[in-house]
């Protein structure tokens, strides 16, 4: 899926 | 978490303590682009604000809390304890060229229309060109002690191995964030130049010169 809502990259 | 987003975060936080180390061990920031240093602080800034609203894990939150804290502590670095030191004449990138598009790029082009969502567009944008003040900087003077190369170096291989981690999801997992990959895909490439000069040069003892 495109962009999570959850942002798990620094 | 694969191998190329472990080794990325590595790199970035073995560049940003190697600078903090060069800044403190010579008391000096000479050859360092302030402007830069302080992109990189509204990028962090910007983009953590999650730390006090999403949770993600804890490797994420001491990484985030990192950032932060050596981002600002060089900008204090640069800007109060070695203010002397500071090279400010070759420092003269005009930021605002950067800061104008990335702001107005991060209202159009985002995910969601929210503070959050485009303050974190905005920090990506930003931290794609962040580093040219500091390029910049380096074809003024013509030269970056290697110290300065090496930082450079592992500050550009960070995003380039980020690339490799969205391919690797991309296959893997099916996750994909274009915005992120766009803006890293330009940042690694302002970086190309750096790296053939840091490999012919730097590894093999040189200094970084730029032809005259």
């Amino acid at each position: 899926e495109e962009s999570d809502d959850l942002k798990d990259e620094l | 978490m694969n191998v190329f987003r472990l080794a990325g975060d590595l790199a970035h936080v073995f560049a940003i303590i190697i600078l903090l180390l060069k800044i403190w061990k010579t008391r000096s920031c000479a050859g360092i682009s302030g402007k830069s240093q302080v992109l990189f602080a509204l990028v962090y800034l910007t983009r953590y604000l999650d730390l006090f609203t999403t949770y993600v894990s804890l490797y994420n939150s001491v990484m985030k809390v990192i950032f932060l804290a050596s981002s600002g502590a060089t900008v204090y670095l640069m800007y109060v304890k070695f203010k002397a030191t500071y090279d400010h004449n070759h420092d003269s990138f005009r930021v605002e060229f950067l800061l104008v598009p990335c702001v107005l790029l991060s209202l159009l082009i985002n995910h969601d229309f929210t503070v959050m969502e485009v303050l974190w567009t905005f920090s990506i944008y930003l931290e794609s060109v962040a580093i040219l003040p500091q390029l910049f900087m380096v074809s003024k003077t013509g030269e970056a002690e290697s110290i300065t190369s090496h930082y450079l170096f592992a500050l550009g291989s960070y995003r380039a191995l980020y690339l490799l981690n969205w391919i690797y999801r991309y296959f893997v997992e099916s996750h994909y964030d274009l915005i992120a990959i766009f803006a890293g895909v330009v940042q690694t490439i302002l970086y190309c130049d750096f790296f053939y000069l840091y490999i012919t040069k730097v590894l093999k003892g040189k200094r970084l010169q730029l032809p005259a």
